[in-house]
């Protein structure tokens, strides 16, 4: 469809010129991806947690996006690289649950998994200290969203009825 | 900007975080949004825009007791939920768009939604593109508190999967949000199943039912296979039953025995009888006297308003509930049975002494789906002893009433949406 901005049409908005995200094609920028959706904590390595110093109002939450990445000094890069073991790690998290084989591998299908349209919050989350609620226990969070007949134990029996599982 | 800053500290907007239960979540059912000015998108016609976000919000608050109202009045920073378009850095949001690809909108619990206006978006049911309203729904579970859901068939999944042709919440997902806000309640006025005679292409007669919740002006209709309302109910009464008032009814009745087949609907001192094959009500009755009719005249002995009715074909009588008292009205007779009233407490003896409704009963309803009656009242409802029960356990007395149960255990997910999301 075109789109025309100013009333003498002159401006058809060209759709092939919108600026296009940086696709992840290699580890460095497959790095950055699970960096900016928490499956690589700034807690995990001190180079890292340099990065994700806490921000002001005017700076990233994520100092590190894809368009910022070239912005990076190149010692700081090659250290981001050399974080093997929580990049592995990291990897077969984002792998788990993204229901891929888990190979600790950043192979074909877990690359086009990572270009794929998503919501930009999070999908981990520096969880702090689950507390007790009154009438349900939490210990993850996520736990309890994947399996409900918990939630509501006193009619576990009408959760078994109607878990789609079950049905 | 100082005196603006300073004001939005001052009103911060009040948003009590619950007790820390691992995610925030308003401590209010009512939420205003709003698409901020600036925010819109170059790419769809602001119509396009609004309807979608307001179908966005009422998907949610058809499953939750949250109910969203567009707001275009009150200050900014009185506003809940404030969706906006942008590109690259945008909105004064720290989070910076990538353009088209990858990431499509992020979203702040308790707060904010950006799309990436770099993104093809499309309305729904439209060819290829992003579909904004399952972008929308997501972004909005994120605002209401939910974290990324990895589970097939979830909503709150991070990654975008092309619209299956009419996405809608599932059960998982409905728990989620309930879990943060509790399930829907409240007292309906009549609850009933409306039989309908169909042919079929083979000139058979078959005889379906549909269960309907009803609650002042608004109903739904129950689909008890799938334990959930229809999509898109609640729905404005005089919409789907033609001539009905608007503030819904008090009481439904089926006459249905070999001699008789008849709909009759009640409201205050009135009735109507109900067309169910041309789907309105009769203009007049056999002699010509135009509806509605006063109940006294009919039914005699029995006097609006009624609190609610149902017709048991076991006797063939019409048991009319009103405060304390049933009144059981003989349709072969047209007469009032010689000991009504009665109260009801005599007439449904409690199973456990103490466990029952006593007076003012909300609706009394015959279900097909369980062969039972139930008498509802607030959030509770009590199951009449069926002639089964009284099989497997002669001692029950009959019409005895069950222990209650929780109606939000038994029928889930009947929740009301805002008036102004009403189609």
């Amino acid at each position: 469809e075109k789109i025309f901005h100013s009333r003498d049409h002159s401006d058809v908005v060209d759709m092939n010129n919108i600026h296009q995200a940086e696709a992840i094609t290699d580890k460095h920028t497959a790095q950055l991806f699970l960096f900016k959706y928490g499956f690589i904590r700034a807690s995990d390595s001190d180079e890292v947690q340099s990065l994700a110093e806490p921000v002001s109002d005017t700076d990233d939450i994520f100092p590190l996006n894809l368009q910022e990445a070239g912005a990076l000094s190149r010692s700081s890069r090659t250290e981001l690289q050399n974080q093997q073991p929580e990049f592995i790690s990291a990897l077969r998290e984002f792998q788990r649950v993204s229901s891929l084989p888990v190979t600790g591998v950043f192979d074909d299908a877990t690359k086009a998994a990572m270009n794929q349209p998503r919501c930009g919050v999070p999908d981990q989350e520096e969880q702090p200290e689950l507390t007790e609620s009154n009438s349900i226990s939490i210990q993850n969070h996520t736990e309890v969203m994947q399996n409900h007949n918990e939630v509501t134990p006193n009619s576990a029996d009408v959760m078994q009825n109607h878990n789609p599982a079950v049905r | 900007r100082k005196r603006h800053l300073a004001a939005l500290l001052k009103n911060r907007r009040r948003r009590d975080v619950g007790d820390w239960t691992g995610h925030m979540s308003f401590s209010k059912t009512l939420l205003k949004w709003r698409v901020i000015g600036e925010g819109y998108s170059s790419q769809l016609s602001i119509d396009e825009q609004k309807y979608i976000f307001r179908l966005g919000f009422r998907m949610w608050s058809e499953v939750s007791p949250l109910e969203f109202q567009e707001d275009l009045h009150s200050p900014l920073e009185d506003i809940d939920i404030r969706l906006g378009f942008g590109t690259g850095r945008h909105l004064g949001c720290s989070q910076r768009f990538d353009g088209a690809g990858h990431e499509f909108a992020h979203a702040w619990f308790l707060g904010d939604i950006h799309f990436d206006d770099d993104e093809h978006f499309t309305v729904p049911n439209t060819g290829s593109g992003i579909s904004l309203l399952k972008v929308a729904v997501h972004e909005i579970g994120h605002v209401l508190g939910l974290p990324h859901i990895y589970r097939a068939g979830s909503i709150m999944q991070p990654s975008y999967l092309p619209q299956d042709s009419g996405f809608e919440i599932d059960w998982m997902d409905r728990k989620s949000i309930q879990s943060l806000y509790g399930v829907c309640q409240g007292r309906f006025s009549a609850v009933f199943d409306w039989i309908r005679k169909e042919l079929t292409p083979y000139g058979e007669v078959t005889v379906r039912f549909n269960t309907y919740f009803m609650r002042d002006g608004w109903y739904w209709l129950y689909e008890n296979r799938n334990n959930r309302t229809r999509y898109g109910d609640p729905v404005a009464v005089p919409v789907g039953w033609n001539g009905l008032p608007d503030s819904g009814v008090d009481a439904y009745v089926h006459v249905w025995n070999r001699k008789t087949d008849a709909v009759y609907f009640f409201k205050g001192v009135q009735y109507w009888r109900y067309d169910s094959e041309n789907d309105r009500v009769f203009a007049n009755d056999s002699l010509g006297r135009s509806y509605p009719r006063l109940i006294s005249d009919d039914f005699p002995g029995v006097i609006g308003p009624l609190d609610t009715a149902y017709y048991d074909r076991r006797d063939a009588h019409v048991y009319f509930f009103k405060g304390s008292q049933v009144f059981r009205f003989d349709v072969r007779t047209n007469r009032l049975a010689k000991s009504s009233p009665q109260r009801i407490t005599a007439v449904f003896p409690a199973v456990v002494p103490g466990d029952h409704p006593v007076r003012n009963v909300d609706a009394s309803y015959f279900s097909y789906t369980h062969n039972s009656v139930f008498l509802l009242k607030g959030e509770r409802y009590w199951r009449v002893v069926s002639a089964r029960d009284r099989r497997r356990k002669p001692s029950l007395p009959l019409n005895a009433l069950l222990p209650h149960r929780d109606v939000d255990q038994q029928w889930f997910d009947i929740c009301d949406v805002h008036s102004s999301s009403l189609r």
